[in-house]
C-alpha cells in the first residue's frame, strides 16, 4: 500500500521494526481469492532461503506451475471440494482451478499484509508513491478458498487445517458468514486451532456498519479488525450550472469532459423503473441520457455498475449520491466514465438544483491525489458495529486499520472496476472494506510477531489494542463519518492502531488456550460443543464457578440489566454491581503502574483494586479487579469510558462499553 | 407434492461431522477408517471430500437430510453440521 506506511508512523521509525532476519522468519498465511504472484510486489529481492520449518509447497493448477512462488511468496494451495460439491463444477473459462487469483481481492490483502516494496505504484497515478506490505520482509502463503460463488466452509476448514500444518504465523482472513455461536462457526473453529498453536488469526469485522449487532467474527480467539480512512483523498467535483460547486471523490482515469456544462438529468426523470433513480441494469432510456451527465442513487447495485449502466445508454458522465445509508462516507472508485461520488448532503442540494431548474446543466472536474486530509482517521460508515450479539461481555471489533480507498496489488485477470467489461489491466488498485483493513493488522502482528517471536496471539493482540488511540492529537475523539459524531468502542474498539506504540506495550493481557476453555463453560457450552472447538474431552468442573467476565480480555464491554440487581455481584433497589477481573504480564522494565479511570456517565461507578501495580521483572503477572456499580437506565442506553495503567512511560489502555438492555 | 418432497429428502447437501476421537472403538488403530466406517454406516455411496487432521477432529462429506440426521445419532459423533457459505469483506 501506498501511504498507510507514513499514516500508521512505520515510515519514519525504521530503527524500531525488527531486523530483517528476524522478520524473514514470520510467515503470514491468507485465506483469500488466491495470488497473482506475477505482482511486483512478491519480489524476492533481498530475502534469505526459505525458513526450514516451512512445510507448505505451491500447488499446480491451471495457469500456475510450482515455479513461479519464490523466497517471498513461499507457499500457494486451493480448495475447492465444498465449493464444487455444492455449486458443480468450477467452470475454467471463468476461473482458475489453482492458486491463482482471477478476481484480485486475495492480491490487494495479501500484498497489504506483507507485499515488498514497489517504487512508483500507482493506479493511473492515483495514489502514487512506494507501496508496501506492512510486513514487507515477511514471507507470505496464499490458500484460496473463494470463488466467484462464495467460499464455503468445508474448503475453509481444510485450508486453515492446512496452513496449521505448512507453519504460518499468522492467518489474515478477509470474510465472513452470518451469525452463529463459536462451536457452529467454522472460522471461529479453525481459528481455535490456530490459536492453540501460537497463530494469531485476524478477520475482518466486516461491511454491515452502521448498523449496531452488525459484526462478524466475534470469537474472542479471534482478532477482529474494522475500518477506518487514512488522510488522503481523490477529489473530484460537481460544478453546477447556477455556480454551486460540490466535492466528491473519483478514480476516473480517462478522457475529461469538455470544459463546457453539460446536461444534466436525474437518473429517475430518465427511466420507467420504479428503481429507476438507482442505474440498474438497463432501466435508463438512452434518448433521455445521452450526452448527458446522470444522477444515480446509490444502492443495491455494484458503485461501478451504475457508472456503466450510464455509459452503456450513452451518457456522458455520472454523479453518484449517497443515500441516508452511507451519509458523507465517499468511497472512491475506478470508474468507466467521468464519475464522482458526492455525499448525502451534497446530493440532496445537487437534486434540489435538478428538480427545481428547467434546463440544469454540470460537469465534473478531477483534482487527482490530496493528502494531509483532516480529520483522520474516520471510522467508515460501512465498518460494522457492535455490541457483540453473540457474548455481549466481549467488546468488539478489537481495534480499527485503514480500510478506505487503500492502494495495493491487484490481479492481472481483471480490470480495477471488477466488471467484465472493464478492459483495463492494472498492477495495483485502490478499493475500500473491512477486507483491506484485516490485512493491516495481520501484517503488523507479524512485525509484532518478529519482535516478540516468543508471544501469544493474546498478548500480539493486546499491545495492538492498549495501545490504539482514540483521540486526534486536537485531543478531539476520532470521528465517525456516519454520525459526523465522535465514534464509540462500539464502532471502533480499542481504538486506531499505532504499531509503533504496540512494539513496547509495557504490559499485555495474555490468555491462554485454558483460559479460553474456561470462558467456553462460563458460556455452558456443553461437552460436545467445548469439542467441537477444542476437540479434547473436556469437562467443565462442576465445582468451579466460571464467569465471562475473567477472560482476561484487554477490553471491557459491560451490559447492564435495567432496574435490577445482575450476576456477578450484589446490590439491588435498581443497582448493578458488577466484578471484573484482569491480569497485567509486564514485557517491559521493572515499572510501577498507576491507574486512572474516565467515564462520560456519573450512573456507573468504576473502583479498581488495587489501583497501583509494581513488576520487579520481565513476565510478572499482576491482578486487579474492576467494579462497575451501575444505577438503573433505560433499555438502549450506551455509554462509555476508559481504564488506563501507566508508569509514565507507557499508557495501557483499555476501552469500557457499557449497554443497559 | 410427494415426488418434490422426496426430492428434498434425497437431495445431498455438505456437512462437516465432527466426531469425539476420544470415542473412537478399540476396534479401529486408524481414526480414518473409523471415520469411513461411521459414514458408510448410513451411506454406502457418500465420499469424505476431506477429513481434517488439525482443526477438527472429522470430515466433511455430502449427504441427504436423513443421513445426517441418523448420522449424528450415531456414537462417537459430536455434530454434522450443514456447510456455511462465506462472503469476501
Amino acid at each position: 500500500t501506498t501511504r498507510t506506511p507514513e499514516f500508521l508512523g512505520l515510515g519514519k521509525s525504521d530503527g524500531l521494526i525488527p531486523a530483517s532476519n528476524s522478520m524473514s522468519d514470520v510467515i503470514v498465511g491468507v485465506l483469500d481469492t488466491g495470488v497473482w504472484p506475477e505482482s511486483k510486489s512478491f519480489n524476492d529481492m533481498g530475502l534469505g532461503p526459505v525458513p526450514i520449518s516451512w512445510k507448505g509447497e505451491c500447488e499446480v493448477g491451471k495457469n500456475f506451475n510450482a515455479s513461479i512462488c519464490n523466497r517471498k511468496l513461499i507457499g500457494a494451495r486451493f480448495f475447492s471440494k465444498g465449493y464444487e460439491a455444492t455449486l458443480g463444477p468450477i467452470d475454467e473459462s471463468s476461473e482458475s482451478r489453482s492458486p491463482r487469483d482471477d478476481d484480485g481481492h486475495g492480491t490487494h490483502t495479501s500484498t497489504t499484509a506483507a507485499g515488498s516494496v514497489v517504487e512508483a505504484a500507482s493506479l493511473f497515478g492515483y495514489a502514487y508513491g512506494s507501496a508496501r506490505g506492512m510486513a514487507p520482509g515477511a514471507r507470505v502463503a496464499i490458500y484460496k478458498v473463494c470463488w466467484l460463488g462464495g467460499c464455503f466452509s468445508a474448503d475453509i476448514l481444510e485450508a486453515m487445517d492446512k496452513a496449521i500444518d505448512d507453519g504460518v504465523n499468522i492467518l489474515s482472513m478477509s470474510l465472513g458468514g452470518g451469525i452463529s455461536d463459536y462451536f457452529r462457526d467454522s472460522v471461529a473453529i479453525g481459528a481455535f486451532t490456530a490459536m492453540e498453536r501460537g497463530i494469531l488469526v485476524s478477520c475482518s469485522a466486516g461491511n454491515a456498519g452502521p448498523s449496531s449487532y452488525s459484526l462478524s467474527n466475534l470469537a474472542p480467539w479471534i482478532t477482529t479488525v474494522g475500518a477506518g480512512t487514512l488522510d488522503r483523498d481523490f477529489p473530484a467535483y460537481v460544478s453546477l450550472g447556477n455556480g454551486k460547486n460540490f466535492s466528491g471523490v473519483s478514480l476516473y482515469s480517462g478522457k475529461r469532459l469538455p470544459d463546457s456544462l453539460l446536461s444534466f438529468v436525474y437518473a429517475g426523470n430518465a427511466s420507467n423503473a420504479t428503481n429507476g433513480n438507482l442505474c440498474m441494469t438497463g432501466t435508463l432510456i438512452p434518448e433521455k441520457v445521452a450526452g448527458k451527465i446522470v444522477l444515480c442513487d446509490r444502492g443495491l447495485n455494484a458503485r461501478v455498475q451504475k457508472g456503466a449502466v450510464v455509459k452503456e445508454a450513452g451518457g456522458a458522465g455520472m454523479v453518484l449520491a449517497n443515500t441516508a445509508a452511507n451519509g458523507e462516507e465517499l468511497v472512491a472508485d475506478a470508474h468507466l466514465l467521468p464519475a464522482t461520488t458526492v455525499g448525502q448532503k451534497s446530493g440532496e442540494l445537487i437534486k434540489n438544483y435538478l428538480f427545481s431548474d428547467p434546463n440544469p446543466t454540470a460537469t465534473i472536474v478531477f483534482g487527482g491525489t490530496k493528502v494531509g486530509v483532516q480529520p483522520s482517521p474516520v471510522v467508515a460508515a460501512f465498518s460494522s458495529r457492535g455490541p457483540n450479539s453473540i457474548t455481549a461481555e466481549i467488546l468488539k471489533p478489537d481495534l480499527i486499520a485503514p480500510g478506505v480507498n487503500i492502494l495495493a496489488g491487484w490481479s492481472g485477470k481483471v480490470g480495477p472496476s471488477g466488471l467484465s467489461v472493464d478492459n483495463r489491466r492494472v498492477d495495483f488498485n485502490i478499493i475500500s472494506g473491512t477486507s483491506m483493513s484485516c490485512p493491516h493488522v495481520s501484517g503488523l502482528a507479524a512485525l509484532l510477531k518478529a519482535a516478540h517471536f516468543d508471544w501469544s496471539p493474546a498478548a500480539i493482540r493486546s499491545s495492538l489494542m492498549t495501545t490504539a488511540y482514540t483521540t486526534y492529537k486536537t485531543g478531539e475523539k476520532i470521528q465517525d463519518v456516519a454520525t459526523g459524531k465522535p465514534s464509540t468502542p462500539f464502532d471502533h474498539g480499542a481504538g486506531h492502531v499505532d504499531p509503533v506504540s504496540a512494539l513496547n506495550p509495557g504490559l499485555v493481557y495474555d490468555i491462554t488456550a485454558d483460559d479460553y476453555l474456561d470462558f467456553l463453560c462460563a458460556l455452558n457450552y456443553t461437552s460436545a460443543q467445548i469439542s467441537n472447538l477444542s476437540k479434547k474431552k473436556f469437562t467443565c468442573d462442576s465445582s468451579k464457578k466460571y464467569s465471562i467476565t475473567d477472560l482476561n480480555y484487554p477490553s471491557f464491554a459491560v451490559p447492564l440489566e435495567t432496574a435490577q440487581s445482575v450476576a456477578g455481584g450484589g446490590g439491588g433497589g435498581g443497582t448493578s454491581v458488577v466484578k471484573y477481573t484482569r491480569t497485567l504480564t509486564n514485557v517491559d522494565s521493572p515499572a510501577t503502574y498507576k491507574v486512572t479511570v474516565s467515564s462520560e456517565t456519573e450512573s456507573v461507578k468504576i473502583s479498581v483494586v488495587p489501583e497501583s501495580l509494581s513488576f520487579s521483572e520481565v513476565n510478572e503477572k499482576k491482578s486487579y479487579t474492576v467494579t462497575f456499580t451501575a444505577s438503573s437506565a433505560p433499555s438502549g442506553t450506551t455509554s462509555f469510558g476508559r481504564i488506563v495503567w501507566s508508569d509514565g512511560k507507557h499508557m495501557v489502555g483499555s476501552p469500557i462499553a457499557f449497554s443497559w438492555t | 407434492a410427494a415426488t418434490i418432497e422426496t426430492r428434498k429428502q434425497l437431495k445431498k447437501k455438505t456437512y462437516i461431522v465432527h466426531m469425539a476421537k476420544s470415542e473412537m472403538p478399540d476396534s479401529f488403530t486408524e481414526h480414518l477408517n473409523w471415520y469411513d466406517s461411521s459414514l458408510k454406516s448410513v451411506s454406502e455411496s457418500a465420499e469424505m471430500l476431506y477429513s481434517y487432521n488439525n482443526v477438527i477432529h472429522g470430515f466433511a462429506t455430502q449427504l441427504t437430510a436423513e443421513e445426517a440426521e441418523s448420522l449424528e445419532a450415531q456414537p462417537g459423533i459430536l455434530s454434522v453440521l450443514p456447510q456455511v457459505r462465506y462472503e469476501l469483506h
